[in-house]
């Protein structure tokens, strides 16, 4: 049975793609079977990795039209990393759940067909609650919480640990929460004082590791090549490689 | 009547509030009535503002408990200006339209009461489409659609406009859509490539204001005081200011 990583935070653009994207090439580098699973209608996960979308088959297509799960995840930079668009019919995808109360089962098979088919799944969430991010999470083993080193992403964090719990709750396993603090600048006094604030708040759940502001993430993510192997060496890829640690060192104590 | 300004883009991060507490802020300097609409569960422009949302009557309350609009609107920093929470209940509000559909129609009359009440009511969106948001974007004249300079923000603008023309086709008015380029650092080659990818396939929509990356955006953030107020000299404030004559002048010409 594969290990399930759900990267979510209702707040927008705190670095969940980026991290899905970074920590999905490190575990595959290690020789994991690693799958990304892109549930953002916008599909960054699926360009960020070198993947055109358009038009491509996905998740939507595997739960609406039957299609086998092997055909549609798309192999990306290394041998062991797959990426799962959301796909064709994607923006009708939490309609037709919620009209046929039968996909939901099905649904939740495929996620966990699709757990026991890699040893790692991904699941990057929009910056959104709905049916589709609410059933990942539910299956996940770990749950990571980006949090941008900026006052507006901590307000709404209390209020989303909250609903975080209260849909693990009804998920089957003991899921674990981690929080990380991303796009810090120390030498910027309001990046300082928000670490300091949820060191203060939210120190049970704080992870170690600290992922800068660096240039060469964003970049990177212009180029559709994960800055793990576009730039092995800059700041932000080795603090995403002690995250990737930090994370695979919790599964192991589990 | 009022003038309704919608401030949508479901990609995350990239300036929606920011941009809704200052152009509010200015309008309401000119002597404008101008009423801020808070439609994100995560309270960022009622926090923004200054004003605490612990358990206030909002948006949700005049909806769900009939609450009356004279009550829950907060007045804030200067005299003409107002923001509206969401208030209690907002994490239901969704579903309580979902199940009982007259709620819908009392939804649309209330915004109508909203925009009849004020000379400017602008609305906050969250990142992504619901009933909340498309209802919102039906009413308004004039959708303005803040756009990092980063390349997974351009992703997902042409399907986001295809949606959005959707959206208004079905509302009464026929509304106009500005495109705005925010946190530009005009020395970082990403933020120049992606300022001239948007130049280039979205010239029709683009306004001329750039809204430059700065810190006293954030930094006002996070002391509840609307940058506009704070650090009325700095760069980021002159390009709002900016912005807001551009969109003021769009309405004129109407
Ligand atoms: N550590 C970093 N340093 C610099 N830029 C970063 C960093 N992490 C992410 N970015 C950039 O910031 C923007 C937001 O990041 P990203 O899109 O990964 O966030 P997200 O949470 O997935 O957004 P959304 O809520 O829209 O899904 C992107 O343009 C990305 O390239
Ligand atoms: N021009 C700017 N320069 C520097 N920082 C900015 C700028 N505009 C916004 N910010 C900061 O970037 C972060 C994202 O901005 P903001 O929260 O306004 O975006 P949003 O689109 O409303 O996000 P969401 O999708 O979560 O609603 C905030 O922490 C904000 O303080
Ligand atoms: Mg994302
Ligand atoms: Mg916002």
């Amino acid at each position: 049975m594969g290990y399930v990583l759900a990267i979510a935070n209702h707040k927008g653009g705190v670095g969940k793609t980026t991290s899905a994207i970074n920590l999905g090439t490190l575990f595959a580098l290690t020789g994991r079977k690693t799958l990304i699973l892109d549930l953002d209608l916008q599909g960054n996960a699926t360009s960020g990795l070198g993947v055109r979308k358009e038009d491509k088959p996905g998740l939507a297509s595997i739960l609406l039209d039957n299609a086998p799960l092997a055909d549609v995840a798309c192999p990306c930079y290394c041998d062991d990393l797959f990426v799962l668009p959301l796909g064709r019919r994607s923006s009708a995808i939490e309609e037709e759940i919620r009209t046929q109360p039968l996909l939901m089962e099905r649904l939740e098979t495929i996620l966990d067909q699709i757990a026991a088919a890699w040893d790692y799944v991904i699941l990057d969430c929009p910056p959104a609650f709905g049916i589709l991010p609410n059933t990942a999470i539910r299956q996940a083993q770990y749950t990571c919480i980006p949090v941008q080193c900026e006052f507006f992403s901590i307000e709404g964090l209390t209020a989303m640990l909250k609903r975080l719990q209260e849909l693990q709750a009804s998920g089957a396993r003991s899921p674990r929460t981690g929080v990380v603090l991303t796009m810090y600048t120390a030498t910027d006094e309001h990046s300082s004082q928000v670490r300091a604030e949820v060191e203060r708040h939210f120190s049970s759940l704080l992870l170690k590791s600290i992922i800068p502001r660096d240039p060469i993430l964003s970049q990177s993510a212009g180029l559709g090549i994960p800055a793990v192997i576009q730039a092995p060496e800059s700041l932000g890829v080795r603090a995403y490689l002690e995250l990737a640690w930090e994370i695979l060192n919790h599964e192991r104590q589990e």
